[in-house]
């Protein structure tokens, strides 16, 4: 399983249809302070799945819909779409043998969350499922947000048992 | 399981040793269980950088509980590899020669593992085989660009 | 007491308000009451960065919450100056610009306040009158050493 | 009141014998991972009167003695000396009539912790009451530690009123 693309619309500070190309196993995501680059992982998290708005420094989970500048008015609905190369295998469930998995999530104000994989609408748990045994998944260890680096040494006792067992 | 439960700590241990020597070119490093019963027993880390005898994790300096934190993640990815593996600023409180260490060995395990780093650092940059710049032109609208890594480290030196 | 207390929290208001204003190159800030009653009601913090309309402070960025807390930091040193500031690795988040804004704010309120600063970062040690340098020759011991400003600049310079 | 110059004895890493010399208005303090940066500015905290171990990044305020290495062993007691150029005043009580006022604080294995100003022995409290009302404290906002200015925008609103309620 790699990340070809991840598209994202009206996903934070991303209002406008947005595109990024994952090319190569080492891809940098570089800029000043603020200009959206932990968006772009919130918006992997939450595709995946994430249930807890404050893992995504938000109050609900429609704060993850773009909410308007000085000179935008805000917009209803928040959409992220992550492709994946499956030609090799790795994905588990009826989409397994699909060169190419597009999962997509969309939110709207009314705080609807629909689910899809390659444009099937499906429930959260089958997104869950797809990554089954791969430690891919909003809460897998495979992303690691801000500032969280440090707490991952310091957590107590019972937090770093649950920690390795979400990894068995 | 307890079976389970008890490989999965066993393998993690045994990377996380080893992978927390290659990071700090030396000194010794593994969880500890605080109770029996692995089944409910809390886990704590031991870890000791070369040459050093501190008591605790605690009393160890930012940059290397950063480096010890990545140690175990690393371990736990080797364990059961997901394809990819997101981080962000990471490498924040680490020093330049820490810094290079991080990188050689996301180099290594990039083989196997696609990585998506976000970074301020320009020794973590030098690494990416592509970089996407985020920029926010208008205010509060993020937009993103494709950036030449030899011309943005280029830019960085002239800047320095 | 109720009338000092909201001396302080009035002072503090206008302060970090202008000093968020400074940092930012723009946007509004302020400190907010959650209750009635000063003597035990909440504080929460409000802030704007230069065409942003973000609701609360939880969705700003690493680099925007460091350069709000600092903003807060030096509006209560102004109502009640310390003779001098300690700071560990404040400027940790921050990008190259913010760094800098962050040095002009300390070059300004080093002229009554003794500002001493644990960082990693060149450009924050291009703003020291004093650079001291603190090694490990021996593992796990400690040893200072008086580092030439100039010197150390330029050797950074080299190995980027 | 300015800082004039740090001793220190025995406290964390620097066990042998170390005087920092502070000149100048901004003072940089660098050096690699690990190698004592945090520990000078938690000395400082520490001779003022800090009474929590945790916020000493210990278990017990002995942890702040010199533990021993691989090739070195264990010292019995850790000694912080700092000194203050006070000839333009800032100091209150009976010393305020001095140029120079040397703060001092010494700790033994057995938890002993004694304090001194200008030699004379004194209580905690006479420490604190020197600088009443100027701000500095180990708890005053004067000293930011490693990774706290980001609690400090995210603390709960009781904690922000406490913080704010300490610069009154
Ligand atoms: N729902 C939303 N609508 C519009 N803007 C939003 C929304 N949620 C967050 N933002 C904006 O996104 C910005 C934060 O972006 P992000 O955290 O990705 O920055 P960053 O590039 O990671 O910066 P840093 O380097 O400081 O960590 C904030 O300024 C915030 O106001
Ligand atoms: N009581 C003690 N005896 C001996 N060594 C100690 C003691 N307490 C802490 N140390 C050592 O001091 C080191 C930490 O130093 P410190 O936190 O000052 O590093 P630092 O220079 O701030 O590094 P960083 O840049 O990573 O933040 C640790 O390696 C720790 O083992
Ligand atoms: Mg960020
Ligand atoms: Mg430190």
């Amino acid at each position: 399983l790699r990340l070809i693309h991840l598209k994202l619309a009206g996903f934070k500070s991303f209002v406008d249809p947005t595109t990024l190309h994952l090319r190569g196993q080492r891809v940098g995501i570089v800029g000043p302070n603020g200009c959206g680059k932990s968006n772009i992982i919130e918006a992997v998290r939450w595709v995946l799945g994430e249930s807890s708005a404050r893992e995504l420094r938000g109050d609900s989970m429609q704060d993850v819909i773009f909410n308007g500048t000085a000179t935008r008015k805000p917009v209803s609905r928040a959409s992220v779409e992550l492709h994946f190369d499956n030609s090799l295998g790795g994905a588990s469930g009826q989409w397994a043998h699909y060169a190419e998995i597009a999962v997509k999530r969309v939110i709207e104000r009314n705080g609807q969350s629909s689910y899809y994989i390659n444009s099937v609408q499906v429930r959260r748990r089958d997104v869950l499922d797809l990554f089954l045994g791969t430690g891919v998944g909003s809460r897998a260890y495979g992303i690691i947000g801000q500032n969280t680096i440090s707490r991952i040494v310091e957590a107590k006792p019972e937090e770093l048992r649950i920690f390795l067992e979400e990894a068995a | 399981t307890r079976e389970r439960l008890q490989h999965t700590y066993d393998a993690v241990n045994r990377n996380f040793s080893e992978l927390f020597a290659t990071l700090f070119d030396g000194g010794q490093a593994r969880l500890e269980l605080l109770g029996e019963e692995i089944l409910d027993s809390g886990v704590q880390v031991f870890a000791q950088p070369p040459g050093k005898r501190n008591s605790t994790i605690h009393l160890l300096s930012g940059g290397e509980k950063a480096m010890t934190a990545l140690a175990l993640v690393f371990a736990i990815f080797r364990l059961n590899p997901a394809p990819f593996c997101l981080m962000d600023e990471v490498d924040a409180p680490l020093d330049d020669s820490n810094t290079e260490r991080f990188c050689a060995m996301v180099r290594k395990m990039s083989q196997h593992i696609q990585f998506v780093f976000v970074t301020h650092n320009k020794i973590a940059m030098e690494m990416a085989q592509q970089l996407i710049g985020v920029t926010m032109q208008e205010s509060g609208v993020s937009r993103i660009v494709e950036v030449d890594v030899e011309e943005a480290l280029r830019m960085v030196e002239e800047i320095a």
